[in-house]
């Protein structure tokens, strides 16, 4: 997979952290210190259709020309994750009990075309 | 995406950067609470010393340690796994003070109703730490009840004697208990500790914070139930 960088309009993964001192949660939420909300953007040319991120082996060369030369055969392809990993939390909850959790899939680790 | 759908990240390319940081930043807030059962973020009324959480969770890992020996399994005590994809909870609630009498003292738990309402407990271990006046054995009984919303009736109590001959750090089982709570929604789990004789607030070191008792549980996300017909 690769990540966005300035202009790229192909599918990639888009680096975001949310500080949660800066939303004011550094009081509930004991640890981390952040959460990385990261999330697929970009285009999925049909011929990029099906590959996770954007593999160069010459295999998918030949896949992508045969893609790209019946191009009405292809279907829609979008951006998507395709591998995450959870967001373990150590926070307080109402009763100021200490709870610690892992969310699982909620960091995007990769993006590639469906 | 294909003309005329929405697709929901190209939308954001087209927000201007400060309004692309605030939509992404709600959008965290309400992923992270809807994962957490939350409407809202807590408000935090006492938070717990920092003293009284690293006590707390040294003891946890040093019980965890002990089990894991006793039982034969490798030192770390590693915990049951679940099923990939399960989330798990581990909980820890500080005891709330409640009436005490020369020869007995009540602790309060408090679990939240999203808790109670979306988990099932695995296991919970309340940790006690005992401060004897002198050398000798002192029976003590300990009284689980779970007093409804308004505090009138109590169901569910149960009844343990314990001899406690020095001080230090005392563990009980109380799976049973925090489960049959959360089972039936309640939220509050009242501990009686009541000593023979008038020996002062019942062997309890209730003076200093690293000593505060606290109950550990482990809980996992209640999974719809399934049913399969054939």
């Amino acid at each position: 997979s690769i990540d966005c960088s300035g202009d790229s309009r192909m599918c990639c993964r888009k680096e975001f952290f949310v500080d949660f001192k800066e939303i004011g949660w550094e009081d509930w939420i004991i640890q981390p210190e952040g959460y990385h909300m990261n999330y697929c953007a970009g285009l999925c040319p049909l011929h990029m259709a099906g590959i996770p991120g954007l593999a160069a082996s010459f295999h998918t060369a030949v896949l992508n020309l045969i893609k790209a030369n019946n191009a009405d055969a292809a279907v829609d392809s979008c951006c998507v994750p395709t591998r995450r990993r959870p967001l373990s939390l150590l926070y307080y909850d109402r009763d100021s009990n200490i709870v610690k959790t892992d969310i699982p899939d909620m960091i995007v680790d990769a993006c590639g075309c469906t | 995406a294909p003309k005329g759908v929405w697709c929901p990240t190209c939308g954001l390319a087209a927000l201007a950067p400060t309004t692309r940081r605030d939509v992404l930043i709600a959008l965290a807030k309400q992923s992270i609470l809807s994962k957490l059962h939350l409407e809202d973020r807590p408000n935090i009324t006492h938070p717990t010393s920092r003293g009284a959480l690293l006590t707390a969770l040294r003891r946890i890992r040093a019980q965890r340690t002990d089990t894991a020996l006793s039982s034969g399994m490798p030192r770390g005590g590693r915990v049951p796994r679940l099923r990939p994809g399960t989330q798990e909870y581990q909980i820890l609630s500080f005891a709330e003070s409640g009436s005490s009498a020369s020869r007995s003292v009540r602790l309060h738990f408090h679990f939240t109703r999203e808790l109670a309402g979306s988990t099932e407990i695995l296991q919970a271990t309340l940790y006690l730490f005992w401060a004897v006046p002198g050398p000798g054995t002192y029976p003590v009984t300990i009284r689980l009840s779970q007093p409804d919303p308004r505090g009138l009736n109590v169901t569910g109590a149960s009844e343990t004697r314990l001899e406690v001959q020095r001080d230090g750090w005392a563990t009980l089982d109380v799976g049973r208990a925090v489960q049959s709570l959360f089972s039936r929604g309640g939220q509050k789990l009242t501990v009686e500790l009541e000593v023979a004789e008038d020996w002062g607030s019942p062997l309890l070191s209730v003076h200093s914070e690293a000593h505060w008792p606290f109950v550990a549980a482990q809980a996992r996300a209640r999974t719809p139930t399934r049913v399969q017909r054939r």
